[in-house]
């Protein structure tokens, strides 16, 4: 099984609208996908019109140990694409676990023990910050992407998430590394997205998808309809991005 | 002096760029404006051309008690406009205030006291979270001022941010409401966009401020240059929807 964070501290970057919708594109090339919502804000179980009620198992109730894998899982409206669900309950965990002396940041990767034979993809969508539940998703997994806004400050906050990666792989996690940037939100119509873009490439080199995910408003209308953008609006650009982006995904596999 | 925290935990709505901007404009309308950076990120204090090394006087030290508020203040190239900056040992604040028990929220407050003779306004920069970073920020004011994006998630959060705002006033800060609702990053072209507002009318009715900043690339290319956006390009729309929300701010004045 692949799996993949996809974390970035900066908010609003296109975290969520990747994880629900190169999921689903992955789904529908026949694999079998895990999305796990680590936000309390839980706008990704919201995208797959999925909504957690208090005490009900989520991703909160699955890291306290409170309920078993099976009890969490739920399908989505995708074919292949499960998920296991959050909820705001998870805001408490942070505070929780902070208190925690030894391994508070592998609760998630021993509660997703034993998943290799059910799914060949997992991702894993992080809230806007490095503290905790990020840092839980980063030990559950051996890849990160990382989503950049086409603006001017996708480069202030990425030298410092690239440093936490780099820690985390010294201390917590030896397998993980971060092996793909997307550029996300590109408004075709500016230079400054192009400019960065070509600030990103000089960085990054290789690691940069070439797709590029395109500003699309059905990609901000598809959460309302509870629902992932290729199910919404089958041919706009934002499906066509995505599943360019998964075949692009799907190619690295040779070096997993 | 008009104390106003600048929150939504929803990253990437316009709380920076709104900052950073409406704060220029209602220094150039001839008040003294104080902006405080809360955000690890710093990028209220990049926005404006300033960057801080580590262990240099910034929020945090101000914050630790290990420098004066006029060591920490400084000036920005705007004739009127002040700023308290930040960096990243802000980011390590969180935790260390965790351990303590009595009065972490209050920190802030206390090391902004005596300030109501030299400023008219303050306008606190908030992180995308409803931490200790942004308790403090709201801890510190009378007045929070809500970005929203017009698009679906804006309103998924907004629930849990005022309940946040109602528990502050109930159990730290008796003075702290929601006085003014931004829509921001407002995409003309779009009916999302103005289904969102018209949903936000019904929720918040006249606390929603007349005046609409519509997206424009020039708010997204201004932070590149370290400057506000109506030094950068005084005649675009960025720049006269953030001077028309200054008048807005202002015609409250008499409420306050
Ligand atoms: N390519 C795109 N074109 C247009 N809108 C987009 C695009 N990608 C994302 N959006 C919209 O931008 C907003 C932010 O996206 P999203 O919620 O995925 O970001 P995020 O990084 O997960 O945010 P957070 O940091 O709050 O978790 C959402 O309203 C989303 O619908
Ligand atoms: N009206 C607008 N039109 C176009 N771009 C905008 C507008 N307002 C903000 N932006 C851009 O959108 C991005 C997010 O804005 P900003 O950084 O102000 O949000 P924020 O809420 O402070 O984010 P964070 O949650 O990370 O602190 C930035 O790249 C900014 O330049
Ligand atoms: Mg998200
Ligand atoms: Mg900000």
């Amino acid at each position: 099984m692949r799996r993949i964070a996809i974390a970035n501290q900066k908010g609003g970057v296109g975290k969520t609208t990747t994880a629900a919708n190169l999921g689903t594109c992955i789904a529908r090339l026949g694999k079998r996908v895990l999305l796990v919502d680590m936000d309390p804000q839980a706008n990704l179980s919201i995208h797959m019109g999925i909504a957690v009620g208090r005490d009900e198992p989520s991703t909160y109730t699955l890291m306290r140990g409170e309920n078993t894998l099976e009890e969490t899982l739920r399908d989505t409206m995708v074919e292949g694409l499960r998920i296991i669900p959050s909820n705001i309950d998870l805001a408490g965990l942070e505070v929780e676990l902070s208190t925690q002396s030894e391994g508070r940041e592998k609760c998630l990767a021993r509660a997703l023990e034993g998943l290799d034979e059910q799914f060949d993809y997992l991702f894993v969508d992080c809230p806007p910050s490095l503290g905790l539940l990020t840092l839980n998703g980063m030990c559950a997994v051996d890849e990160i992407f990382i989503p950049l806004q086409t603006e001017f400050f996708a480069l202030q906050g990425l030298g410092r998430l690239v440093e936490t990666v780099r820690r985390v792989r010294s201390s917590l996690n030896p397998k993980v590394e971060v092996t793909g940037i997307i550029a996300a939100m590109f408004d075709v119509r500016t230079s400054l997205a192009r400019e960065v873009v070509q600030d990103i490439k000089e960085h990054f080199g290789d690691r940069l998808f070439e797709t590029v995910v395109r500003k699309n408003v059905r990609l901000a209308e598809a959460p309302g309809f509870g629902a992932p953008v290729i199910l919404y609006d089958p041919d706009c650009y934002g499906s066509q991005d995505y599943r360019s982006l998964a075949l692009e995904v799907l190619a690295m596999d040779s070096k997993w």
